[in-house]
């Protein structure tokens, strides 16, 4: 999906 | 992972850390808004339910982990363990005025129609506005004290670093995620008067009086 790319933050 | 990125990080995991070390060492959970500690315990459950559909890596498994188990931790010694000590009659503030714009919002203005995702952008949105019960709290009672000042410091500084990890993910990665920054800034915001009360009072040792 669109934020993919920020999964990684908390 | 850039510096605003980890420094946001360890101040969150300290402001929690701080809260419950507070209620742990005191055993007393006065002064504490257990309506806010309800709050983000559903914020945590809600935005890291991917626990268990994606891996990213190992220090996000445990953070998530670490937040979860802390927050609900926080609401079993202020509900259970210490909850005589509980000043519930200073925590007035209604939940049900955030928790129902923040349902209302993540249905309306998502990044993707799906379970997940619609209780990720619950989080974002509720977490933006988590911190007030125990604002209202503050500003009804009409101080804090130190240690409580300190959390709350150390909890609005978080998403206030998140805001430079952002603009430094747009500049070097081009990335960006509206909600997650619009959000970040309300939430933020709802600090600044607390902020400038920390810096004259609290850190030339005075205590978290407001104004009478």
């Amino acid at each position: 999906s669109f934020r993919d790319t920020t999964k990684d933050e908390l | 992972m850039n510096i605003f990125r980890i420094i946001g990080d360890l101040s969150h995991l300290l402001a929690i850390i701080i809260l419950l070390r507070k209620i742990w060492k005191t055993r007393s959970c006065a002064g504490i808004s257990g309506k806010s500690q309800i709050l983000f315990a559903l914020v945590y459950t809600t935005r890291y339910l991917d626990l268990v559909t994606t891996y990213v890596s190992l220090y996000n498994t445990v953070m998530k982990i670490i937040f979860i188990a802390v927050s609900i931790a926080t609401c079993y010694l202020i509900y259970m363990k210490f909850k005589a000590t509980y000043d519930h009659n200073h925590d007035t503030f209604r939940i049900e005025f955030l928790l129902a714009p923040a349902v209302i919002l993540a249905l309306l203005i998502n990044h993707d129609f799906t379970f997940l995702e619609i209780l990720w952008t619950f989080s974002i949105y509720l977490e933006s506005v988590a911190i007030l019960p125990q604002l209202f709290m503050v500003s009804k009672t009409g101080e804090a004290e130190s240690i409580t000042s300190h959390y709350l410091f150390a909890l609005g500084s978080y998403r206030a670093l998140y805001i430079l990890n952002w603009i430094y993910r747009y500049h070097n990665e081009e990335i960006y995620d509206l909600i997650a920054i619009v959000a970040g800034i309300v939430q933020t915001a709802l600090y600044c008067d607390f902020f400038y009360l920390y810096i004259t009072k609290v850190l030339r040792g005075k205590k978290l009086q407001l104004p009478a």
